[in-house]
């Protein structure tokens, strides 16, 4: 459970990173 | 059918969902007994990557001249803004105690928040990525509508000139968008629909040089060669509009991955 909700979270983490990248690379 | 709409959101948004799914079925399963481990360090990683998001989000809403993606955003951002709360507070109340039950209903409404908030922005761009699309489909639109007050080469000429650049810029912007959907029967209209339009452009143009060859001469047959002309407009109209239709249908449902 500990790994799961870790994992979790590092997805969740790049998740929003990516969507921030979609959202510079867009603008630009 | 495809959950999400387009592949970019696929790539983004599938991983994170099934993890989320997975650890809902997890902790169904183990509702007691287990204490959750210390999540602080993830969490505020995570409460980082918000408050980047967050900025760059309201940066483009600033920035953007499209009123809707104006309008529609803010929310989105509160949306993950609100659910990164929600997985510090959790965190903090697992601290205190790692059996908690509530902290661990607040864990699974924050990582879903995330996911909801993280697709209505994606959304949010991509809906705004398509009306950009869909103005240059309307210009091609409008220089169609002038094709029958073309009377003169000069005026050919001129009409080609400006009618070239924006049916070059449509065919690139509408080719690409067709490989990003999901959805495989709007791929394949809008692939149709787009050769049809590259084919009848250089006979419409053809058609309307006849016109202005038979006019310019006084000879008979001008009504028929006008009337041609304008069919092969019409057609090329019908086929725009409907590109126009088939962007703006999505097969992304809200409550589908829920």
């Amino acid at each position: 459970l500990r790994v799961g909700w870790e994992q979790l979270l590092t997805s969740i983490n790049r998740n929003i990173n990516e969507v921030e990248n979609q959202i510079l690379t867009r603008d630009s | 059918m495809p959950v999400f709409h387009t592949k970019t959101i696929e790539s983004i948004l599938e991983p994170v969902a099934q993890q989320v799914s997975r650890l809902v079925i997890l902790h169904e399963e183990a509702e007691d007994g287990n204490p959750m481990p210390d999540l602080e360090r993830p969490v505020m990683a995570v409460s980082r990557a918000v408050a980047n998001l967050v900025k760059v989000g309201r940066e483009t809403i600033n920035s953007s001249d499209d009123p809707i993606l104006k309008q529609d955003m803010p929310a989105a951002l509160m949306r993950v803004e609100g659910a990164s709360k929600l997985l510090e507070e959790a965190s903090a109340m697992l601290k205190q105690d790692p059996l908690s039950g509530s902290a661990r209903k607040k864990l699974i409404e924050g990582s879903r928040g995330i996911l909801q908030g993280t697709s209505a922005l994606l959304l949010c761009f991509d809906e705004s990525e398509v009306r950009k699309i869909i103005r240059e489909c309307k210009r091609v639109l409008d220089y169609l509508a002038v094709a029958e007050v073309i009377e003169t080469m000069e005026d050919l000429v001129q009409f080609l000139k400006d009618l070239s650049p924006c049916l070059s810029k449509v065919s690139r912007e509408v080719g690409g968008r067709e490989k990003e959907l999901t959805h495989q029967v709007h791929r394949e209209i809008l692939i149709r629909c787009l050769d049809q339009v590259k084919t009848l452009a250089p006979i419409l143009i053809c058609s309307m040089k006849i016109f202005i060859h038979i006019i310019a001469q006084g000879g008979k047959g001008a009504e028929e060669a006008a009337e041609n002309r304008n069919y092969l407009a019409q057609r090329m109209t019908d086929e725009i509009n409907e590109i126009i239709r088939v962007l703006q249908l999505t097969t992304y449902d809200e409550e589908e991955w829920d």
